[in-house]
């Protein structure tokens, strides 16, 4: 379960916009 | 130059490409225990990013099971309760079938996306959050 929260923590971050 | 605080007012859009906006929305939905919204639609954006190379077919199962299983299977969350139930059958289906679909939450994506375009959004622009930070 720890590493499906992980997956889905890091699919949320990759679709944020990086720092300008 | 226009400051970001203000483009944020301009539209939903506006505010979702700044990580600061993102942040004080963010924080604005937790008050109103609604951030699941915002966390989905997100994963959505995301999981229509992940490459549909091979090797990477069941890392994209896994995220879709991810997704379906936090946000849509429990009737009584935020994401799920704003979702109509025919789009939310389909993607139960793509998932059960495993058929994975880049577009497969797209529709559920974009009905979030209004209900955050038609009330939070606007919500927000009136919070003391907000305004505070103005």
């Amino acid at each position: 379960i720890d590493s499906e929260d992980d997956l889905l923590q890091e699919c949320i971050s990759s679709a944020m916009p990086k720092k300008k | 130059p226009t400051p970001p605080y203000l483009k944020w007012a301009e539209s939903l859009h506006s505010l979702l490409d700044d990580q600061d906006g993102i942040h004080l929305f963010r924080t604005f939905l937790k008050q109103e225990d609604c951030a699941d919204m915002l966390d989905f639609w997100f994963a959505c954006s995301g999981f229509r990013k992940v490459e549909a190379s091979d090797g990477k077919e069941e890392k994209k199962l896994k995220l879709a099971k991810a997704i379906y299983r936090k946000y849509i299977l429990d009737n009584n969350g935020i994401v799920s309760r704003q979702i109509k139930p025919a789009t939310k059958s389909f993607i139960k289906d793509c998932v059960m079938k495993l058929h994975i679909d880049p577009a497969m939450f797209d529709q559920a994506q974009t009905e979030i996306q209004t209900m955050m375009e038609e009330n939070t959004y606007p919500l927000f622009l009136k919070s003391d959050i907000y305004l505070e930070y103005t």
